[in-house]
């Protein structure tokens, strides 16, 4: 399995629906401060279940919804797209291809979908456990925060482990 | 699930054993149980040393040396077990050339089994990269995606 | 008291408010007192908007783009109050080249005024530097210092 | 007044007297990780007066004294010995050099001198307070912590504008 596209409108800084194809086994990104890169890896991370908005560096979810610049008015809603490679099926129970969408309202709202059937925030998130991503993680290392992993409690990082066996 | 932490603490432990002395040019390193006897609640040690150093308490590391423990950490697991795709935002910023030149090459040699999504302002990392995906902000605090070729002009500009 | 705080402040904020479009080329930024009528325990306030955008809350903002902030306003503390010396270790390591060349320029104009220490891994802050220490650690854990000449030689190995 | 030279003995990895002349306005110190950079900048805050083993990365002060490397043994003491070139007479009680220094035991008792007068560490502090460089001072900035100064919360602040009042 591997993550074949992202697409994104209006969350964070990606006011315009942006699609990437990361066709290839190293993708870099790259580009100057400020310029969004950090807010592409919370979309991913969004639309795998992330259900706190602080860890996508806001006060509340709603702060990941486009909020305008100087000379564009803010958005309403927030849209994510993931499409999965799944050609290996370590996704046992589905095809080839896996779409994995969820779009978040100015209420706070949240309307998740798989192969476009409306799931519940649970079901994506076990879907992302049971290929080995679960919240726990190390595969995710957000920005400033691999040195905190040799500094965190040795209890602390029995997740880590965990998530392995 | 005893049995099951188990067993993957004992093959992340070998892995990172034997991955610490390439990431750091020689010096070794180990994990421990804090509380053997109790599967159920044991916490993880981390015991680094260097090359040449004595092993002492994880806080008297460089920043280099803590970022470095911590990716070797990662990549043991990535080499024991399945990590579809992994995502890096930056984490060789604290790191001397020499060491981002190993970082990247040992990445390299994972990228068969885990797909990596890297973002970095780091040389030697773009040139691991087979594609690279540039961000933009217009003057107007929209951002943009552009392609980059992987070209000597852009690496020189950087 | 009250009276230095407030005076101390107003003049902070006015060189921050200067300083500020200068670090970012551009954009705009000042502090402001959470409880302004009572100066023996408010906090400050840090509004910033990078150039082309709105002021957002200081969490949204990216890693660079916190680190040139807290640069700027210490340089604005240092250009309105008496600081001896300087001690910044890394600080701008996750600054793009833009803003590390922004960075070591804003510092040469302060040296005149305060005395600084810097370590750093980047180009630009070498260059800016009047004199450079190695320190390098022979194979057996012992660090030593090695006068380093800037010549074109050692920027190019880093 | 600025710094003028740094002698250390003992102090983490620099296990031989070590001295360094910061003859310059803008000293740039650089080397590959972990060969002792920020133990440098630790020996000058060591000096001043910093109290807390934990604000030098350790568990305890002691931690700080030179604890042997693969061939040499542990030391019993470590001495930091800083100049002050004071000739703009910004310590208004002292001459054109002041001599500062602090030698720590694995009793973990400190001495602390100026100009080869035995002092208690107030007395330090207080010098260095007096200079626009107390321990709310901006103008140490440790490694890693440069972004914590914007995530801090705004009351914390204050102390910043203190040290300048
Ligand atoms: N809801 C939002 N609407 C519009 N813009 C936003 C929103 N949330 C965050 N931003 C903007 O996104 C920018 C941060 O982007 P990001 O953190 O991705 O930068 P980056 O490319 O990772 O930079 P660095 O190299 O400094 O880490 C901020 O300037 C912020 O103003
Ligand atoms: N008491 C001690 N005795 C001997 N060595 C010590 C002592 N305390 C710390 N060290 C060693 O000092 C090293 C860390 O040095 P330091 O943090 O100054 O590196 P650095 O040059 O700043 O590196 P980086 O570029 O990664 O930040 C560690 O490897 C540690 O083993
Ligand atoms: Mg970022
Ligand atoms: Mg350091």
């Amino acid at each position: 399995m591997f993550l074949k596209t992202l697409t994104l409108t209006g969350f964070k800084s990606f006011q315009k629906k942006t699609t990437i194809d990361f066709d290839s086994r190293i993708n870099g990104i790259i580009g100057p401060n400020g310029s969004g890169k950090s807010n592409l890896i919370e979309a991913i991370q969004f639309a795998m279940g992330e259900q706190s908005g602080k860890s996508l560096r806001g006060n509340t979810m709603k702060d990941i919804i486009f909020s305008g610049s100087q000379t564009e008015k803010a958005l309403n809603r927030a849209k994510v797209q993931l499409i999965l490679d799944n050609s290996d099926r370590l996704l046992k129970d589905y095809g080839d291809l896996v779409t994995i969408s969820r779009i978040l309202y100015r209420d706070g709202t949240s309307e998740y979908e798989i192969n476009g059937q409306k799931v519940r925030q649970k079901d994506v998130q076990a879907l992302f456990f049971s290929a080995g991503l679960g919240r726990d993680t190390l595969a995710f290392i957000t920005q400033g925060k691999v040195q905190k992993i040799i500094d965190s409690d040795p209890v602390a990082r029995r997740g880590v482990f965990e998530e392995v066996a | 699930v005893r049995y099951l932490f188990k067993k993957a603490f004992d093959t992340v432990n070998q892995a990172f054993q034997e991955i610490y002395p390439i990431m750091f040019s020689g010096g070794n390193a180990e994990l421990k149980l804090t509380e053997p006897e109790d599967l159920l609640h044991t916490g993880v040690e981390i015991i680094a040393a260097p090359p040449g150093k004595k092993s002492r308490s994880l806080s008297l590391l460089s920043g280099g040396e803590k970022s470095l423990s911590a990716i070797t950490l990662l990549f043991a697991i990535i080499k024991v077990s399945t990590v579809p795709f992994s995502i890096l935002d930056e984490v060789e910023a604290a790191l001397d050339e020499a060491n981002v030149d190993r970082f990247s090459q040992y990445l390299e040699t994972l990228n068969s089994k885990t797909q990596f999504i890297v973002i970095t302002h780091r040389r030697s990392t773009m040139r691991a990269a087979q594609r690279l995906f540039g961000v933009t902000m217009v003057g107007t605090g929209i951002s943009k995606i552009v392609s980059v070729r992987l070209d000597g002009e852009l690496i020189n500009k950087e």
